[in-house]
């Protein structure tokens, strides 16, 4: 038996925008710690990597360990009947093949309840070593997903190049080339506003911007995004997810031929 | 010209 009451059910309304551009089909693991999933785009080159943890849902009962198969446009459709202010339940069976969402409004005059089939995914679980990265670049996502965006129209791929002067985000293209620097900026008035950088040493890595941008629709998630870096690693972009866990998108990337 | 490598280059199957 499985049952987690989410009162801010935006926030997976939320979550799955952030996925589905990116993962078709992923198993939904549930355990004591709480909602996760991982899973790969279909070109194996990036990885999403995201946690709900148990503490963080109203009511969250799981009794066994569980992985539920769904296809996430299909979850999407579902969510996307709720209201922004719905408070969301995910219910489910042991042994059951569907999944149930029910979503209540904030005054309780409105219940409803969608069943969804679930699914047999075969998908591989990949083992992610905690890793010392060169650089941590905190900076607002909105920030963030503008760059991306902009860099997009000019070029196919982003350089990301962090020195003690900033970080620099470069791309080349047709019609000519871009760069765009961001330096650290502490002395702002509100802390999520603040570009910080953690740097170890120097380090400059190349990224498709298809990616990317993809990593940004998990913008609405969280004011600010944390990229970490190191030279021969994929690049981590996390958002985290206010008091309850993270979204963590992870990118391999480029070398020269 | 750049070559994408893949993920699981990176990370090993559990």
């Amino acid at each position: 038996m499985l049952e987690l009451r989410l009162v801010q059910g935006s926030l997976l309304k939320k979550v799955l925008e952030a996925i589905r551009e990116l993962v078709t089909d992923a198993n939904f693991d549930c355990s004591a710690t709480g909602f996760s999933l991982q899973a790969m785009d279909s070109s194996h080159v990036a990885l999403v990597a995201l946690l709900l943890r148990s503490e963080g849902f109203e009511h969250y009962r799981c009794d066994r360990n569980l992985s539920m198969g769904m296809n996430l446009n299909n979850v999407s459709k579902m969510l996307r009947c709720a209201g922004n202010n719905d408070i969301i339940t995910v219910k489910a069976d042991d042994g059951s093949d569907t999944v149930t969402f029910m979503f209540e409004s904030p005054n309780q005059d409105k219940i409803a309840d969608f069943e969804m089939k679930l699914m047999d995914i075969d998908s591989e679980h990949l083992g992610i070593p905690d890793a010392e990265y060169q650089a941590i670049v905190r900076m607002p996502s909105s920030e963030f997903a503008r760059i991306c965006k902009d860099l997009s129209s000019i070029g196919d791929t982003v350089i990301i190049s962090v020195t003690k002067e900033g970080v620099k985000f470069s791309t080349a293209g047709d019609i000519g080339t871009a760069n765009i620097v961001c330096r650290q900026n502490k002395t702002v008035d509100k802390p999520e506003e603040a570009t910080i950088i953690e740097m170890q040493e120097p380090v400059s890595l190349t990224f498709a911007l298809r990616y990317m941008n993809s990593f940004t629709k998990a913008t609405p998630l969280s004011e600010t995004v944390t990229i970490s870096l190191s030279s021969d690693l994929p690049v981590v972009v996390e958002y985290k997810i206010a008091e309850m866990g993270y979204i963590r998108f992870y990118l391999a990337p480029k070398i020269e031929e | 010209d750049s070559i994408q490598q893949g993920i699981s280059t990176f990370f090993e199957e559990l």
